[in-house]
């Protein structure tokens, strides 16, 4: 609705006020220029209804805004380290003025009031970027609002007793906020959104800090996020520059990640896994090779590493995504548990591809993530079948099951495209020592020893070597796996067609050989 | 053999391809993720000093904010007091620690432009201080290098480490200028 | 080929990525020693 008569110049006399306040430093650090301006607030019936705090912070965020966009398309400051100062200059003002007021909005042990206020104002602040990302298109500046976002996360994190009682609240609402402006929703952003959520604070808070690990669902769901923005452009072999840069903006996060909290990304590979693009190795092989600190992991280039000797194998890996809620429709979760039970009816097998193809058109033929978590299900549900037996997963103890059965119908029933997901899916439990990576590693070996035709042995290659010949960090069970492949001569790996059909291949295989002997 | 892209025909067909055109390569075969300027090897925690996505390198001690005691936040009464700086008037020390912490900054040649003047050279292939040792008598000098005991500023050490060198004038710095 | 949606997806983030933050955007402005960026000699030390 328009704004009552008179508040725009209300909010442009006082904002303007403010930031004056804010200039001569005293203001800055000064509660009792704070109480003053509160009481001028008042005095202009700002702070009089709910609707009216609003209209000001609309006002407010938009007026600070066009400044800044002023100074931005003046030819002369452009790109100069002046502008971007003056810029500062007005958004440091507004945001440390927001700050005050979250600070001191309420009783001081009351914090609802601040959180409300706090989510109002975020909330506000979103919905002009939006408004302004879609209007102003490709003349749109992300670092208006980067600023106001940064400066007043660092504000809010400072170490106070008042902030530190906020300190959760604070990051679930900028959670929220930048879920709301996730690159789908404002590409134009996604340079500016990639460097708020890796922000060294922002991480420290998230994943460091807040005890009992509180906020990692929360930023789990950013990653996703941005992992579905990209996925359409990964999925070009081709990268545009623009891509490129995003992606390895997106690398170099996912390192501080593997490095600082690997447990982080070893909780949530699955999740992220599932919506990378199957091209996308090197990243996908980042995210999978990581592994919790408290373990060592053994060479996996020393000779006779007896694998199924390895404590750590008896471990399941924890997984937060709850993958039976993700296998649809429903009746085919029934269908399939009753032939996990009773291994019938036969025709669950038959009509199994029909259930992961949905369409015919090549590339998209299936549904990689009812893939996935068909995998992962029947696999997890094979070690636990295993396990009733006081047996643990081994050649001998894998086969022969109703969890085998399913498995071997999708490698010969499924096109090459389907195989070659499957196996992706399947390539993608080949982590750190645990039994899943043993069990699905043991079903690789299996299915290629087992192979009635020589295209799955391929595929089953293809899958595991384009992981290989990515450049390094490469999961430990990929390499035990590819190791046990082509050393043991129960494979006779090395007398395929396929490792001899072209000199480049050969080459490939006999420099990984190398590296892994 | 699997004659599409889903087999290891397919994956050769990319594999040339990308041979012609780099911009192919990096999904495929990845890049060296040990040169995005994050030292995987550190003992500690990368995130504190995390530069940000589009950074090559980490911050720099002074960019890291960390939270003082208000008390101790009194730039804004005392910034008008202090004299401004006169890189002169300063220990080489200082002037090293300039150097040595102003990456990228204006300070960091202001700092060199100083050291030069008082007979400091920088050495662009060692990457090094280097001073005459006093009253030193030179093993070898022609008209382009020189050979004898110098002072050199250790950075690990923090001092300076008297060393034998041969000094290709060329490899020297000339006076830095803004 | 890209959807229509992420065709437009692309178009505002390559304008975007000519408009890339700078690192001082998430800085605090510091009004003693700020930060002067400038072109050093490529062989002076750079961390």
């Amino acid at each position: 609705y328009e704004d009552p008569p008179g508040l725009v110049d209300k909010t442009e006399y006082l904002i303007r006020e403010w930031i004056n306040i804010y200039t001569t430093h005293q203001g800055r650090d000064s509660t009792k220029s704070f109480s003053v301006f509160v009481h001028q607030m008042n005095l202009h019936g700002i702070l009089k209804t709910d609707d009216l705090i609003t209209r000001f912070f609309r006002l407010s965020t938009q007026i600070c805004i066009d400044t800044c966009y002023r100074i931005l398309c003046d030819k002369s400051t452009l790109n100069s380290t002046g502008g971007r100062s003056k810029c500062y200059h007005t958004l440091d003002a507004f945001v440390r003025l927001v700050a005050l007021l979250v600070k001191h909005s309420g009783e001081s042990s009351n914090t609802t009031t601040k959180v409300q206020l706090l989510n109002k104002v975020l909330g506000i602040v979103a919905g002009v970027l939006l408004q302004d990302h879609d209007n102003r298109l490709g003349e749109f500046h992300q670092m208006p609002y980067q600023r106001v976002f940064t400066m007043l996360f660092l504000e809010l994190n400072a170490p106070e007793p008042v902030l530190e009682a906020l300190n959760f609240h604070v990051l679930t609402a900028y959670c929220h906020t930048f879920h709301i402006l996730r690159p789908a929703k404002a590409a134009g952003f996604c340079y500016a959104w990639l460097e708020l959520i890796s922000h060294r604070v922002f991480i420290g808070r998230m994943l460091a800090t807040t005890p009992q690990q509180k906020c990692w669902p929360l930023y789990s769901q950013l990653l996703v996020d941005l992992f579905k923005y990209l996925a359409p452009f990964l999925r070009n072999a081709e990268l545009a520059k623009p891509v490129t840069m995003l992606y390895k903006g997106t690398l170099r996060v996912l390192l501080v990640l593997l490095h600082d909290f690997p447990e982080f990304l070893c909780d949530n590979y699955y999740g992220f896994c599932d919506v990378i693009p199957p091209n996308c190795i090197q990243m996908r092989n980042l995210i999978l090779s990581a592994f919790p600190r408290t373990m060592r992991l053994p060479d996996p280039f020393i000779p006779n590493l007896k694998v199924d000797m390895l404590p750590e194998i008896t471990y399941a890996p924890r997984i937060l995504t709850n993958i039976a809620a993700t296998i649809s429709p429903p009746q085919f979760k029934k269908d399939l548990d009753s032939y996990l039970k009773a291994r019938a009816p036969v025709t669950f097998l038959s009509e199994l591809r029909s259930n992961l193809q949905v369409s015919n058109e090549p590339g998209i033929r299936y549904n990689i993530s009812l893939m996935n978590a068909l995998v992962l299900y029947v696999g997890t549900q094979a070690i636990a079948y295993i396990k009733n037996k006081s047996h643990s997963p081994s050649m001998s103890t894998i086969a022969h099951s109703a969890h085998m059965d399913i498995f071997q119908n999708l490698t010969v029933d499924l096109d090459t495209e389907g195989r070659y997901l499957f196996f992706n899916a399947m390539a993608n439990q080949l982590r750190y020592p645990n039994s899943h990576t043993h069990y699905f590693s043991c079903t690789f070996l299996y299915l290629f020893a087992e192979a009635n035709t020589e295209v799955i042995q391929e595929q089953i290659t293809r899958v595991l070597l384009e992981r290989l010949i990515v450049n390094r960090p490469h999961p430990w069970g990929l390499l035990i796996t590819f190791i046990e492949l082509i050393k043991n001569p129960t494979y006779k790996f090395w007398q395929h067609q396929f490792v001899h059909c072209a000199p480049e291949i050969e080459k490939l295989f006999e420099s990984v050989a190398r590296s892994c002997f | 053999m699997v004659s599409d892209q889903f087999g290891v025909v397919g994956l050769l067909a990319f594999l040339r391809a990308a041979e012609s055109d780099p911009n192919l390569v990096s999904l495929a075969l990845g890049q060296d993720l040990t040169v995005l300027g994050l030292n995987l090897n550190s003992p500690e925690n990368l995130y504190p000093s995390f530069g940000g996505p589009w950074a090559d390198h980490p911050c720099r001690p002074q960019d890291v904010d960390f939270h003082v005691p208000p008390e101790y936040i009194i730039n804004h009464a005392i910034r008008n007091k202090l004299s401004p700086m006169k890189l002169n008037q300063y220990k080489e020390d200082v002037l090293f620690f300039m150097f040595y912490t102003s990456v990228g900054d204006v300070l960091q040649v202001a700092a060199a432009a100083e050291l030069y003047s008082r007979e400091w050279r920088y050495h662009m292939e060692e990457k090094v201080w280097i001073t005459q040792v006093p009253g030193m008598v030179f093993l070898e000098k022609t008209a382009s290098y020189e050979r004898g005991t110098y002072y050199f500023f250790d950075v690990q050490s923090w001092r300076k480490v008297a060393k034998e060198f041969h000094l290709d004038y060329s490899k020297l710095e000339a006076r830095p200028n803004l | 080929p890209l959807q229509k949606e992420h065709q437009t997806q692309f178009q505002l983030m390559e304008s975007a990525f000519y408009h890339m933050p700078h690192p001082s955007d998430t800085e605090r402005v510091r009004h003693y020693l700020p930060r002067n960026p400038y072109n050093t000699p490529p062989y002076y030390i750079q961390a």
